[in-house]
């Protein structure tokens, strides 16, 4: 149990700090508090943005937060690939900047799996090769319209 | 592999039959608050049996079927959906769920492969075998992030146990 | 003490009709759980955006939930109303047309009382009288730049 | 009446003083991620007394102080956040809080108006009498409104409790 535990978090913690250099051009790591036996600990995600002190990610503000919790997400999923994912607006927080950046982490990782993104932000939406539009008129159901399929890149 | 088509009959906000094609690659789904973008996510963990009723933001499962259909006083009302995956480019496979609920509000959920009936468990060994866990956020929903955020330590711990 | 809710809880109610109604072009109110002796309950908020049925916050979707808890504060806002508010990104669930209904609000009751918006979204920058930039290069201090102080409406 | 000027010396990311000047109507702040937006509330909430340590996001009162100041070496560190009241066109009316940290660890906080020292409830009464409560949401911070969506029925019902 140990030693798959040990497999996967080294596995885990090396996707993460290389994810999250690429998201936010800094130094992050995961932090186990108990290293010699995990399961007595919890962990932490210590991350320093680019050219500040190392922080925890109670002291980091709302969008370094978020950029820390999507690597450490992508992070699992790099561990254990999968098809297909789907996010929910995890872009929320995020400056334009920042977004265009996670867009295009997901434009390579999508050569891999199928991404399917819900966004509200303008250069999410531009990156993507296709949108579906859903709207709902005045006590109607929903409709799915702009079923655009015609990759526009 | 990726998802193809997505079916939803009578789910939440969508009413009657409405088909959704996919391809592979980045697909973005956007529109108005409360349109019904959450919703089809909704579908997805639905029909994969990957959350209960809570990560579906309904009380119980029965608030799930349209409004629309349990205000028309049918004695059964249901609620469908299915998810086709392309294998490979002749290879499909499909998984439906149903849920029943009469008037009194006892209700019956079933899965099924290829139209053949199978229980939750089979349906999450086949998951297994194409790599879609339940605990691998294949499915990230509107607020997960914030949740990673204010967990604490042994929480985000354990998220690892289970991949390992 | 009962007196001075019941005369709280009524104006503050009469707002959030009126706010909600603007924001979301639907209806809503505050519904006390034990109306004949509020002390023994609490406070929900129930709104039924434009064409749908009456719902509570738990069945609505995220850009709706924060609509109405946004009206809400509005509505306590106006009736204790004060000199200046500081908002820290409360459009984020937002989709476009309702952060430009939000920055129109605002627009309107900061002939009244003064308004600092800290936000990411484009309608809400573009519907300020002025933006005031900040920036922190590697390692150094929060800049304070473009303190663009000509009113551009 | 409106706010006519934040000044902040050494007070989180804001290393010096930085002076700030401030028009009425509606004035936006913008920026990347983690350039100091939010820590500018902070300030305003830090002088008036609105909220403790944990409401501007820092363990203790001395995280406040600009870290670059505290790795120095000085003996005290300060930081000292002034906002200054435009009462109408002739009159100002100034409200500062500093914040002294010895070496230890041990620290002194203190409030004056017009450059006169007050408590924080003498604070309180002035501030009340222009209309601006602790408790009156004057400064929504992020996550205040998912805050009020998550809260229970009966904490929304003492918001009211506490205006009335
Ligand atoms: N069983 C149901 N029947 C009909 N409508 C439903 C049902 N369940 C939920 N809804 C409605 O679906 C709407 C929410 O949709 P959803 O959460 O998908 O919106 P969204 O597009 O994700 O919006 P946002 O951008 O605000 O997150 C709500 O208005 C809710 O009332
Ligand atoms: N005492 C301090 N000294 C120096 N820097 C500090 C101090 N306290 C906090 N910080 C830094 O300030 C930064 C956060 O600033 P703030 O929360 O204001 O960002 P923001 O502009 O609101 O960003 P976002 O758009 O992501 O919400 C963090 O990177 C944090 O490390
Ligand atoms: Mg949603
Ligand atoms: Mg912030």
């Amino acid at each position: 149990r140990h030693q798959s535990f040990r497999e996967a978090f080294d596995a885990v913690n090396a996707n993460f700090q290389t994810i999250f250099a690429t998201l936010s051009d800094g130094d992050g790591y995961l932090q186990l508090e108990s290293p010699e036996d995990p399961f007595a600990g919890g962990l932490n995600l210590v991350a320093h943005p680019k050219g500040k002190p190392v922080q925890r990610l109670a002291s980091m503000s709302g969008g370094e937060k978020s950029l820390t919790a999507l690597s450490f997400i992508f992070a699992l999923q790099r561990y254990r690939p999968s098809p297909f994912y789907a996010f929910d607006e995890v872009d929320m927080f995020l400056d334009g900047a920042n977004v265009e950046r996670l867009a295009k982490m997901i434009q390579q990782q999508s050569q891999e799996a199928q991404f399917i993104v819900v966004s509200l932000r303008r250069p999410m939406i531009e990156a993507a090769q296709r949108t579906i539009g859903v709207t709902q008129a005045r006590g109607q159901h929903t409709q799915v319209i702009g079923l655009d399929l015609t990759a526009h890149h | 592999m990726y998802i193809k088509q997505l079916e939803l009959t009578n789910f939440k906000s969508f009413g009657g039959t409405t088909v959704i094609p996919l391809l592979p690659g980045f697909t973005v789904i956007s529109g108005p608050n409360g349109s019904g973008k959450s919703n089809l996510l909704d579908a997805l963990l639905f029909a994969l049996g990957l959350a209960g009723s809570k990560g579906m933001r309904a009380e119980r499962l029965p608030d799930l079927v349209n409004h629309s259909q349990t205000r028309r006083g049918h004695s059964v009302v249901e609620t469908r959906v299915t998810v086709t995956f392309a294998l490979d480019v002749e290879t499909e496979w499909r998984v439906t769920r149903r849920l029943r609920v009469t008037k009194q509000g006892t209700y019956t959920s079933t899965y099924a492969v290829n139209d053949q009936p199978c229980t939750l468990n089979e349906l999450h060994d086949q998951l297994q075998a194409f790599c879609i866990y339940p605990q691998g956020y294949n499915v990230v929903l509107q607020g997960d992030v914030t949740s990673i955020i204010s967990m604490n330590a042994k929480a985000r711990r354990e998220i690892i146990d289970e991949l390992a």
